[in-house]
């Protein structure tokens, strides 16, 4: 009489999709098109490929709208295709490695949504890069089971080197609440990625246009493995499931991002673990041991932040003028850290005068791994940060014209939400943003300052 | 080189923690032990008991902690035991009925958490009611294929008529910080669950009896059917794929809350579907009419909420009296209303002087389905109704000593994050919670200035 049943991953983010940021019709449709925008970006930058990206909304009904988006990126490789649209927690994004995308499951809940909605399937060109076919599936997904059903699959050649993914499906949402959030966030994807080209048109049929300001690729994030810091006991047991090596120097070595043979050594003497030590004979409390001195023990070397692919000064100053036509602009990349054995790069940038409003509140920008972060402010650490300083500190005050943008850049970013809202506040990164902000906001207080005397001057 | 893979819901639990509300030792030991104390009172409830209750925290090492969490509610059966400890989004509350439990994760993080930092296995003592063995089972979680593994299991026979589970498992976290809101939980629990004995014990060895104030178990909540404006085209969907009934008018009287055979047919014929067509042989553009019609029709009976087991007013006073010892209170229980197509009740709670305390903002206390919330209120519904009060105009003022209490009961509570953290502002709860803070506040104005006057009344 009391029933005991196990639901599918897509079955609990279909009951809880609030927890996925589909929770009313506007957050719906905005969150549904930065999902389908992130994962073109992705898809670009993981062939090295200058994003063409268009997004178009066409009315089909009262409130009900059709959204294709296109891209050129590296498509979909013919046996992925129905698992990367139908299968929740599917993807190629489970990696060490920074990427917008990282749970598996944005672009699958915008079809969800789609199709319990409109009831309507899903379309889906792909060109994947290599592939002399092109593939074109139509499919539902099967909700209580989390996996694709396939309602029709053909294939035709390809148009010559055309490679990329189209995806057209339809989606019940408010547009015209939602209208402003994402032009605000094609704008804002505009500033952080400047080297992409986008194109979207709207319902009322008007095309705006954001063409790339610069032609050349950031150099791409790479794969990392896993910091000893970082590490936790299910970690380290998969690892050692996995690994082909034989005694614990290699395997520290193998496995371990920047760990060397000489501290690998070092380490094991210090825990009183045998350097020979075969990895799979290590008992339960020689793991947990293990793990608890790897997150305290001092010599090692930090996190490389060479696999990061931050902005850079240059092109975050580009943007915040572009975007604002300030008369001052201050940007600061932070030198890399890492928390919890992830390395990260914060980039702040401050923004003063010209365009930009003035307004009782400093206008807070907030960026992770090139994903504009509209919503939920207040909880996010940038606020969080903001709110603690003593602006007055710099002659600062409220009503004056200031902006500030914050970046950050992982190979993990800590959201709180699988709807990517807003970052938790991890100590490390708390205090790397709050070094970035006070260095712009004493470069900002030495130009106020500057230009204070210089009016004095003027005026004898 | 791209590589696709898919992982299991325990792994996604597992690498986005944060979400379900283990993002720091602090929050961890915290919300392990707020999630079994809310799985022992369902299962109480659940079988009409009167829930006692024992928490006991034990420090075995720095930092780590033996948690045992006893009680004498239904148990659990032999044949799901595992599955309920070892498999996630695995339950029982997977129904539309009030409860505590909804997303079948809640006791799983917690000893998945426990088991990633400390290596032991979990061990539960089951009991089920009405069985006369006791099992006896330890297990892990194999975290990448979701499964429990078996690592010991024992059957006895059970003492003359107890029921009940036990669970034992081990998890590091930062007791210290955690300690006062775990404190706080509980007194607030008790509150809210005058009919639960509530027994803790500290690392210290300090023991906390919060005995029940009322001898009496409310009367449970009972499952409902779906309301027809709440249903979306993949619940039609599956009810058609179920459903024993071969016309529209029975289908719809079988499967929807409070629709009757009159509601039914003139709904059919507004529609212009036959009321003797088959449902399994309607055609999706029909299913989509039919599901948009039924979110705007007019004439359905709004949903029953007798089904929903509230606090009631006389307890909820006892309680605030109890926990407070004000001078004043008032409490209101609002009307029976619905967000789409689920019951709610709103229950609010003002107090005035006496024992509490001044401060600068109102204090609020939070609760849903019995659960008290005590983090993010700031983006929780009632705390943006407080916010967005014009307290001024009811002769109420900053540093009055004043606090609110909200409970909501509903079948299915807008939780925003799996971590059950605060409530989404759907517009039908907010209205409720408005209506009743202010009439709570309209009775304090009366009695504030009943005061006022008695006291001029004495200085003449
Ligand atoms: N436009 C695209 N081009 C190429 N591959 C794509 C595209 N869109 C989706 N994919 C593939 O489908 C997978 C699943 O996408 P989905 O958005 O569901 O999850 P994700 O991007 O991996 O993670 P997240 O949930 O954080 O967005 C991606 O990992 C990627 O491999
Ligand atoms: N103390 C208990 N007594 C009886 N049954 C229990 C107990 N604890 C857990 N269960 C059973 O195990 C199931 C899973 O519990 P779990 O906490 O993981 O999920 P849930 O309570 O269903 O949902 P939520 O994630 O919202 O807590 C419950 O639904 C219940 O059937
Ligand atoms: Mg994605
Ligand atoms: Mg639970």
């Amino acid at each position: 009489e009391v029933k005991y049943e196990a639901i599918s991953p897509a079955d609990f983010f279909y009951r809880n999709r609030d927890i996925a940021g589909f929770d009313n019709p506007m957050r719906a449709i905005y969150t549904a098109i930065r999902e389908l925008v992130e994962n073109s970006l992705d898809a670009c930058e993981d062939g090295g490929i200058l994003p063409e990206i268009m997004v178009i909304v066409e009315e089909v009904d009262e409130n009900t709208f059709k959204i294709t988006v296109m891209d050129n990126g590296i498509g979909i490789p013919r046996d992925n295709i129905q698992s990367c649209f139908g299968q929740i927690l599917y993807g190629s994004k489970y990696t060490h490695r920074q990427a917008r995308g990282r749970f598996g499951l944005g672009g699958k809940m915008a079809f969800l949504y789609g199709q319990i909605t409109t009831h309507k399937p899903l379309h889906v060109v792909s060109a994947p890069i290599g592939d002399e076919w092109v593939y074109d599936v139509t499919l539902r997904m099967d909700i209580q089971n989390n996996r694709p059903e396939l309602l029709e699959w053909t294939r035709r050649k390809g148009k010559k080197g055309w490679h990329g993914l189209v995806v057209e499906f339809y989606i019940e949402g408010d547009w015209i609440r939602a209208k402003r959030y994402i032009l605000e966030y094609i704008k804002q994807t505009a500033l952080i990625t400047p080297y992409a080209a986008i194109t979207f048109v709207d319902p009322e049929g008007v095309l705006y246009f954001f063409p790339r300001s610069v032609e050349k690729m950031p150099s791409p994030p790479t794969e990392v493995l896993p910091h000893p810091r970082g590490v936790d006991v299910e970690q380290f047991r998969r690892i050692i499931s996995e690994t082909k090596t034989r005694d614990m120097v290699s395997f520290l070595r193998t496995h371990f991002h920047r760990v060397g043979k000489k501290t690998a050594e070092k380490f094991l003497d210090e825990v009183g673990i045998s350097r020979d030590k075969d990895p799979r004979e290590l008992k339960p409390d020689e793991i947990i041991t293990l793990v608890r001195k790897m997150k305290t023990y001092k010599e090692f070397l930090p996190p490389d932040a060479k696999c990061l692919s931050p902005l850079g000064e240059e092109l975050l100053e580009a943007g915040i003028r572009k975007e604002l036509n300030p008369d001052f602009v201050k940007v600061v990349q932070r030198p890399p850290s890492s928390y919890g054995g992830h390395p990260f790069i914060v980039e702040v940038g401050m923004a003063y005068g010209g365009g930009v409003p003035r307004s009782e509140e400093i206008a807070l920008y907030r960026f992770a791994n090139k994903i504009p972060l509209l919503f939920d402010e207040y909880k996010d650490v940038s606020a969080k940060v903001i709110r603690s300083i003593k602006w007055s500190r710099y002659r600062i005050k409220p009503g004056m014209p200031i902006a500030v943008f914050v970046h950050l850049v992982s190979t993990n970013i800590p959201f709180k939400t699988a709807g990517k809202e807003f970052i938790a506040d991890r100590p490390e990164i708390e205090v790397e943003i709050r070094r970035g902000i006070l260095e712009c906001a004493r470069a900002l207080m030495r130009y106020i300052q500057r230009k204070e005397r210089a009016a004095r001057e003027r005026q004898r």
